[in-house]
């Protein structure tokens, strides 16, 4: 397959992108 | 006095690194089990996800406070969290645990002894859990080594997926520097602590493995109600 396909699927993540990407005042 | 090192980080001194990692140790949380409901090993699951799923959002706010991993991409952050979150989960859980003798403190309100274990169906993992308090018991293992060790475990998670192998390099040396500098003016005596603290992390990676398998099955059994961070980070692995 082309390179790009043999690169690790990442696994969607929507729950830590969210925790990840909230201030910290969400957070606590 | 020796050279003062600085760090790519804008001339961070080397100490400035462990303090900046105690002010950002987040408080322990606590599980609140209802006493209403009888003991038995599906509430003591459920205590022990619930009480993880919440730990791991206060992990990620802590990780956002390491000096160096905020200026890395979200992708890599995201990459090294979905590998190292359980190690960090566990060595909180060993820290919490040091002061007492073959129980682990997995909440100041929710304790574990080897009776709690069995009922949970967690024995293997809890022992396993202790191995670890055990060793860092025996190195007295202070707070600013077991912070600094906690940010060294998640920038050393080995994640498959790092897109800018150099900047997590450059964040592994910033806390590996700071350890090692932590140690030469705190442990004269021990010219090689900073090396038997890092020993430790391989011991740390299998524990953390026992138990995302433990969890894992536990998640397959499907008895057991879980969160969704939780279960996404388990499915990540």
């Amino acid at each position: 397959g082309c390179p790009q396909q043999s690169r690790l699927v990442r696994r969607p993540c929507t729950e830590l992108l969210k925790y990840l990407t909230a201030t910290d005042d969400i957070l606590l | 006095l020796p050279q003062k090192r600085t760090f790519p980080l804008g001339g961070l001194v080397e100490n400035k690194v462990v303090s900046l990692l105690l002010v950002a140790e987040p408080e322990s949380i606590f599980a609140m089990p209802d006493p209403t409901v009888p003991d038995s090993d599906i509430k003591a699951l459920t205590i022990l996800c619930d009480l993880a799923d919440r730990e791991l959002v206060v992990n990620i706010g802590w990780a956002k406070h390491i000096p160096g991993f905020p200026s890395l991409s979200l992708a890599d952050q995201m990459s090294l969290l979905q590998s190292g979150w359980m190690e960090i989960l566990v060595l909180r859980v060993v820290f919490r645990s040091l002061a007492l003798e073959d129980k682990l403190v997995y909440a100041e309100d929710y304790i574990m002894d080897e009776e709690q274990s069995k009922l949970a169906g967690v024995l293997d993992l809890n022992n396993a859990i202790l191995q670890l308090v055990k060793k860092y018991k025996a190195m007295r293992i202070e707070k600013e080594e077991f912070v600094v060790v906690k940010a060294i475990a998640l920038a050393n998670s080995d994640s498959m997926q790092i897109e800018d192998v150099e900047a997590v390099q450059r964040l592994q040396d910033v806390l590996h520097g700071a350890l090692q500098d932590y140690e030469s003016a705190q442990h004269t005596e021990d010219p090689r602590r900073a090396g038997k603290i890092i020993m430790t992390l391989p011991l740390l990676r299998q524990t953390a493995a026992r138990a995302v398998q433990h969890f894992c099955s536990i998640k397959q059994e499907g008895r057991v109600p879980m969160h969704k961070l939780f279960l996404e980070l388990l499915e990540a692995k």
